[in-house]
C-alpha cells in the first residue's frame, strides 16, 4: 500500500550517499538491491550530487526507513548489523519510495486473520490496518508474496505465528525476503508511472508464433524451426516442461540432415542499448553431435555501417546431453544491434540438433559462474542432516584470482535439518603467492536461481559474504580470510587431486524446503547456484567529499557549515596488489559493480554562499543551498531569494495596484459628479426659461 | 573445517532483529517525522 500524496513521491532518478559507516557487505548488497530496482522498475538510484533531496543509507541500529519522499533534505534509511540481505534492503527501499506494509491495508481481514491473544504486550499496534484515505492498495489484490508482508511470527510472545493466512497454504510464503513479488511490482509501477525499465531488455519463450519478432536470416542454408518436441530431445521445451498441452514451444536446428557445414541463423528484433554492457541468459539443449557448435553473434548498427556488422562473442560447444543447459554469454554493445543465433552441423552423425529456449536480455551483469546440480529430488530424498549430506561445488577463480568453493547442506544442519545451508570457503590456487592475504574485500554471491522463464518475474533467493581482512579465526591466532594453505585443511576434489580449503562463511538459514520446493527453484529436476566473487574494496570509501550533512535538517540549514570530507582521501583501501595476470576459469570479461560517482571537487571552487561545486560534463557547476523557504541563484550562487521575499513584493505590487486604482476611479468619479452637476444646472435654468416664455 | 554462520542459525526478519535490539518503531522498520507523527 502506497502512501497518499504526490509530496511523498521521489523523483525517478533517486539520489543516495552511502555513508562510511555501512558494513562493506551491505553497501555492495545496497548496489545490487538497486540493480533489481533498475531491472523490473523504472525507478533509478544515483550517487547525490547536491539535489535537495536525498537518501542517505548509515548503518544505525537496526533496518528501518521514513515512508515516502518527506522533502526534508537527506533522509535517513538505515542498514543496521544483520540487515545486509538483499530483500530485506529492497524492504527499507520500498518503505522510502512510499509503501507501508502489506498486511495493514484495509481489506486484510478477508486474507489473514491476526491472533491478539499471541502478540507481544503492548505491540498490538503494530498491526492496526488503515483505510483507503491513509493508504491506497492501488487497485492490486492482497499479496501473500509481497516483501512487504510480515511474516508469520511477526511481534509473537510464544511459539505460536501471530498471522495465520486464510489460504493455509500461504502459511509459509508471507514474510518472504527474496525479491519483489509480482504485485509489488506491479504496485510500485503504478505509483511512479513507469512504462520501461533501465536495464531490462527482452525476453522470449517462443510460446507465441512471432517467436518475439525473431527472424530467420536468408543469409544461410537451413532454418530454425518453432516446436515442441524432437525424438532424439528435448522431449519438453524448458518454460513449462510439458505440463501444458499444446504449449510449450523452443527453436530448434536440425542437425541429422543437410551437408556439413550448413547453418541456421536466427536474428532478434532490433534492441537498444542504454548502460553498454549486457548478459544474455538462455537455455541450450544439444541432441546433436559434438562437432555441432552455437555461435553466438551480435549484429551491430553504426552510422560507418547502417547495414551492420556481425561481431563473433561465444563459441558454444559440447557433447550432447539429455537436459537443458543455462549459458550466459556478456555483450558490450553500445549501438543499436540484433543478437543472433547461428546454428552450424559439424563433421559428427546426429540424430538431433540444438536447441535453444527461454531466452532472457538485460543490460546487467553477467554472474561469473553457473553451478549446475542435477537429480536434485534424489539428493534431497537421500542426503542426511548435516557434514554428510553437504556437497561442494566444484573450484572457481574471483576476477582478482582468488580459488573458492561454495558448499550446499541439501539437507540442513544437523541444528537447522530443514533448511538449504550454503556457505564460501577460499581454497588453494594458482595464483596464490601473488595474491593479497589475508584476502580483502572480495564479495562473495550465491544466488540459487528462480527459473521463471521471465527474468523480471523470478524471485532468487541469495545471500553475499564479504572477505574482511581483519576477521579473526575462532582461536584468534590467524585471520579467517588468510591463505587456505596457512589456515584451512586439507581437501580432495573427486579426481582425488588434493588441495587445502580455507573455513568457511555462510549461513544454516539460506532457504526452507517449502520456499525452495515452491516457484521455480527446481526445474528439470535441477537446480542452479549462480556465483559471483567480486573486488568491493573501491566501496571502503563511499561518502561524497562534500559532506551531506549540508543539506541536513534545511530549517536549520543556515547555521550549518559545508564541512570537507578529508579522511576519504588518507583512507588507504587495502586493494590486492596482485603482480602477475591471475588464472582465472571466467569464459567471459569481468567487469566490476560499477564504481560510485563520487563528485569531483573543483580545482577553484567558483561559488559563493557555501555552493557545493562540482564537475558535470567536465566543468565546474555551483549547487546552491536551500532551504524550504530560502534558496540561492545565480550561476555562482551569488543572489538570494527567499519565500517572504516573494510575499513582501507580491503585497506590495497588490496595494500599488488598488491604489493606482483607487486614484483613477475617485478621478473617474470626481469628473462624473462635476459633468453631472453641469448638466443638471443647465437643464434647471432652461426649465426656467421655458416657463418665463 | 571451519564455518562461521552468519544468521547464527536464526533466520531473523527485519522485525526480530529490531526488537532484539530494543527498537520500538512503528510497524518494527518504520521512522516517523515529526509531522506524520501528528
Amino acid at each position: 500500500n502506497s502512501i497518499i500524496g504526490d509530496n511523498y513521491r521521489w523523483p525517478h532518478v533517486v539520489p543516495y550517499v552511502l555513508e562510511d559507516s555501512l558494513e562493506m557487505n551491505a553497501k555492495g548488497l545496497i548496489l545490487k538491491a538497486f540493480e533489481q530496482y533498475r531491472l523490473k522498475t523504472c525507478i533509478d538510484f544515483r550517487p547525490w550530487e547536491g539535489e535537495k533531496n536525498y537518501i542517505s543509507v548509515f548503518k544505525g541500529s537496526g533496518c528501518w526507513s521514513y515512508v515516502g519522499n518527506l522533502q526534508e533534505g537527506l533522509q535517513q534509511l538505515s542498514i543496521g548489523a544483520n540487515c545486509d540481505r538483499i530483500g530485506t534492503i529492497q524492504h527499507e527501499f520500498l518503505h522510502a519510495l512510499g509503501f507501508w506494509h502489506e498486511q495493514s491495508r484495509s481489506d486484510r481481514d478477508d486474507y489473514v486473520s491476526i491472533i491478539w491473544d499471541r502478540i507481544q504486550p503492548g505491540k498490538d499496534h503494530n498491526f492496526n490496518k488503515y483505510d483507503d484515505k491513509t493508504s491506497d492498495s492501488l487497485n492490486v489484490p492482497y499479496d501473500y508474496d509481497s516483501v512487504m508482508h510480515y511474516s508469520q511470527n511477526a511481534f509473537r510472545n510464544g511459539t505460536e505465528p501471530t498471522i495465520i493466512t486464510n489460504i493455509p497454504d500461504f502459511m509459509d510464503v508471507i514474510g518472504q525476503r527474496m525479491d519483489f513479488s509480482d504485485y509489488d511490482l506491479q504496485k510500485l509501477n503504478r505509483l511512479y508511472n513507469c512504462t520501461s525499465s533501465l536495464s531490462f531488455m527482452d525476453t522470449c519463450s517462443f510460446e507465441l508464433e512471432n517467436i518475439c519478432g525473431m527472424i530467420q536470416s536468408s543469409d544461410d542454408s537451413s532454418d530454425w524451426q518453432r516446436l515442441s518436441q524432437v525424438p532424439a530431445g528435448p522431449n519438453t521445451d524448458h518454460t513449462n516442461m510439458g505440463e501444458c498441452e499444446d504449449s510449450g514451444y523452443f527453436m530448434h536446428f536440425n542437425t541429422s540432415a543437410g551437408a556439413v557445414g550448413s547453418t541456421a541463423i536466427l536474428e532478434s528484433r532490433i534492441l537498444y542499448p542504454k548502460r553498454g554492457f549486457q548478459c544474455l541468459q538462455f537455455y541450450f539443449y544439444n541432441s546433436g553431435h559434438e562437432s555441432d557448435r552455437l555461435y553466438v553473434w551480435v549484429r551491430e548498427y553504426t552510422s560507418a555501417h547502417p547495414n551492420g556488422t556481425l561481431r563473433l562473442i561465444e563459441e558454444i560447444k559440447g557433447s550432447p546431453a539429455s537436459y537443458w543447459q543455462l549459458h550466459h554469454v556478456s555483450l558490450n554493445v553500445t549501438s543499436k544491434f540484433r543478437v543472433v543465433f547461428q546454428g552450424t552441423r559439424g563433421s559428427g552423425s546426429s540424430n538431433g540438433g540444438l536447441s535453444v529456449d527461454d531466452i532472457n536480455l538485460s543490460e546487467t551483469q553477467c554472474p561469473h559462474h553457473v553451478w549446475h546440480i542435477r537429480n536434485f529430488t534424489y539428493l534431497l530424498n537421500t542426503s542426511p542432516a548435516g557434514t554428510a549430506g553437504r556437497i561442494y561445488s566444484p573450484p572457481f577463480y574471483s576476477s582478482k584470482g582468488y580459488a573458492f568453493q561454495v558448499s550446499l547442506y541439501v539437507n540442513g544442519t544437523t541444528d537447522n535439518p530443514f533448511n538449504l545451508a550454503i556457505y564460501l570457503y577460499l581454497i588453494s590456487g594458482a595464483n596464490d603467492d601473488q595474491l593479497q592475504w589475508p584476502c580483502a574485500w572480495q564479495q562473495g554471491t550465491m544466488i540459487l536461481l528462480d527459473q521463471h522463464p521471465d527474468i523480471r518475474q523470478r524471485m532468487s533467493n541469495q545471500r553475499s559474504i564479504t572477505t574482511d581482512p581483519l576477521t579473526l579465526s575462532d582461536s584468534s591466532s590467524t585471520y579467517f580470510w588468510d591463505r587456505p594453505d596457512k589456515v584451512g585443511s586439507i581437501a580432495s576434489f573427486p579426481n582425488g587431486t588434493t588441495f587445502m580449503r580455507g573455513p568457511g562463511s555462510g549461513t544454516s538459514a539460506f532457504l526452507t524446503h517449502q520456499r525452495l520446493k515452491s516457484r521455480n527453484f527446481i526445474k528439470e529436476d535441477s537446480v542452479y547456484i549462480l556465483l559471483t566473487m567480486e573486488d568491493i574494496s573501491h566501496l571502503l570509501s563511499t561518502q561524497p567529499s562534500v559532506s551531506p550533512t549540508f543539506f541536513m535538517n534545511t530549517s536549520s540549514a543556515n547555521t550549518i557549515k559545508p564541512t570537507f570530507n578529508t579522511s576519504a582521501t588518507t583512507k588507504s583501501p587495502m586493494r590486492p596488489t596482485t603482480t602477475t595476470r591471475p588464472v582465472t576459469t571466467a569464459s567471459v570479461p569481468l567487469t566490476e559493480e560499477p564504481e560510485m560517482d563520487v563528485p569531483d571537487s573543483c580545482p577553484d571552487n567558483p561559488c559563493e554562499n557555501d555552493g557545493v561545486c562540482i564537475m558535470v560534463d567536465r566543468g565546474p557547476e555551483c549547487r546552491c543551498p536551500a532551504g524550504d523557504d530560502w534558496w540561492y541563484m545565480g550561476e555562482k550562487c551569488e543572489r538570494k531569494g527567499s519565500a517572504q521575499e516573494n510575499t513582501v513584493i507580491a503585497v506590495s505590487s497588490t496595494v500599488a495596484v488598488f491604489v493606482v486604482m483607487l486614484v483613477v476611479t475617485i478621478t473617474t468619479a470626481v469628473c462624473l459628479k462635476k459633468k453631472y452637476s453641469q448638466v443638471k444646472e443647465n437643464g434647471e435654468s432652461l426649465n426656467l426659461e421655458v416657463n418665463r416664455w | 573445517t571451519t564455518e562461521i554462520d552468519v544468521d547464527g542459525g536464526i533466520d531473523q526478519d527485519i522485525f526480530d532483529i529490531n526488537e532484539a535490539l530494543g527498537l520500538d518503531l512503528f510497524e518494527g522498520d518504520i521512522k516517523f517525522d515529526g509531522m506524520q507523527e501528528r
